[in-house]
């Protein structure tokens, strides 16, 4: 299996080539990828090595076809339907009305929530808000894939519960408690600190010149 | 300079050796840490060496030691100041209250908005909600070093042009505009659908085998 930054600089390569193809270019180089994302070229071509051979040797890639292989690899050519558990919270409520998951393919189908008073309140395409306890029959009726967890850390033992119940086969947990992957249930947690101690970096830079 | 993969990973390396030092452990050698993070120990070790020697060969790092050096090196050893644009909406109004970012050394001290009706809100230490407007003056007063941006696209140009005039060095941005970085501004863009991209990923290799 490919290291998980291997995944994400696939992410990193795809929004990329959907810019070359924008600019009406057809073939692309390792070195061109790397240059226009502050990589390395032998970085490039190792990642998309894990994939199978597509370039050729001092031809560079088709965008096109690259960029179709990548969509297959990151399994995006299929719509994946997510829902949100504690929608009715504030940054479940962004996320619900997020337009960018969309444009990747994944599209919002069920809100749930514990709060009585959020319960049945409509917030975009995504429908009513449903109860939790709807989760595990909501998740197989709809067939959603991935639950995105926005709870505050004393709910995740009881929400966890539901999405192994659910069936759902991946959770994207930004509650502020460390979930562990299971057999059925692959979860990535989310600690937005990390983006500003990649910020933090730079400004440490600049201070030592 | 190192890339950017390298310097996400050194958030990685810090999170693991704080859980190291809790659970007694006082020497790490690069291969236990790639084990217990699903990287390949060469990766660690490659990874560490932009930064100077810090392990002896075959006895491997201090805990401690290797922590405190990547704190210095994120400039996390100070508190960063932190200000948020469109505090009053879902998204700026969570990260105003997230304590995932004390507990990383950076505070949250000011907040900005444009709707009349949110300005003077009080939302937890950070104080009253200030119009935006006031964002240069409040920068400099306070020495705020890092602005996320949580507003509309709409609203980007003219909240950049303020982050100009302020003086901050970093900006986290949120809105569904790729920024790009400035002389003096370093501009990191977040897109919360790559998350959901790398779990995906996942779910492919699921369905495939
Ligand atoms: N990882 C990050 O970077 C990051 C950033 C911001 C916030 N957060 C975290 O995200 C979570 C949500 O933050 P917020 O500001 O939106 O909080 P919030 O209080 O506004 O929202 C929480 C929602 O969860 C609901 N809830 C509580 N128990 C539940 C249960 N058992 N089942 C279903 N829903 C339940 C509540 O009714 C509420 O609507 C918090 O844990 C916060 O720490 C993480
Ligand atoms: N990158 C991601 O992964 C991600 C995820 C969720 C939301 N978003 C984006 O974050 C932004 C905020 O989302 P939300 O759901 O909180 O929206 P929201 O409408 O609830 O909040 C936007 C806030 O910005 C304020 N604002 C508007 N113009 C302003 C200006 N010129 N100066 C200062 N403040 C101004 C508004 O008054 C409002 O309070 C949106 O652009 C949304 O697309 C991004």
């Amino acid at each position: 299996l490919p290291p998980q930054a291997t995944v994400r600089r696939l992410s990193i390569y795809l929004r990329c080539l959907n810019l070359l193809d924008e600019e009406g270019v057809s073939v692309v180089s390792s070195r061109e990828l790397a240059e226009r994302l502050d990589l390395n070229p032998a970085q490039v071509r190792k990642d998309l090595a894990y994939f199978g051979e597509f370039g050729k040797r001092g031809v560079g890639y088709s965008v096109l076809k690259l960029r179709d292989h990548i969509i297959k690899i990151l399994g995006l050519q299929q719509k994946r339907l997510v829902g949100i558990i504690g929608a009715g919270g504030r940054l479940g409520h962004a996320l619900a009305l997020y337009k960018g998951f969309e444009k990747r393919n994944f599209k919002v189908v069920a809100l749930f929530d514990k709060d009585p008073h959020v319960i049945n309140q409509v917030y975009g395409e995504a429908g009513p808000i449903h109860h939790v306890s709807e989760l595990p029959r909501l998740v197989k009726a709809l067939g959603i894939e991935i639950l995105v967890l926005c709870v505050p850390a004393e709910a995740v033992p009881e929400a966890f519960e539901y999405v192994l119940l659910s069936g759902a086969r991946a959770v994207l947990n930004f509650a502020p408690v460390k979930l562990a992957s299971t057999e059925e249930v692959t979860v990535h947690n989310v600690d937005l600190a990390m983006e500003l101690e990649s910020l933090s970096y730079h400004l440490g830079i600049r201070e030592t010149g």
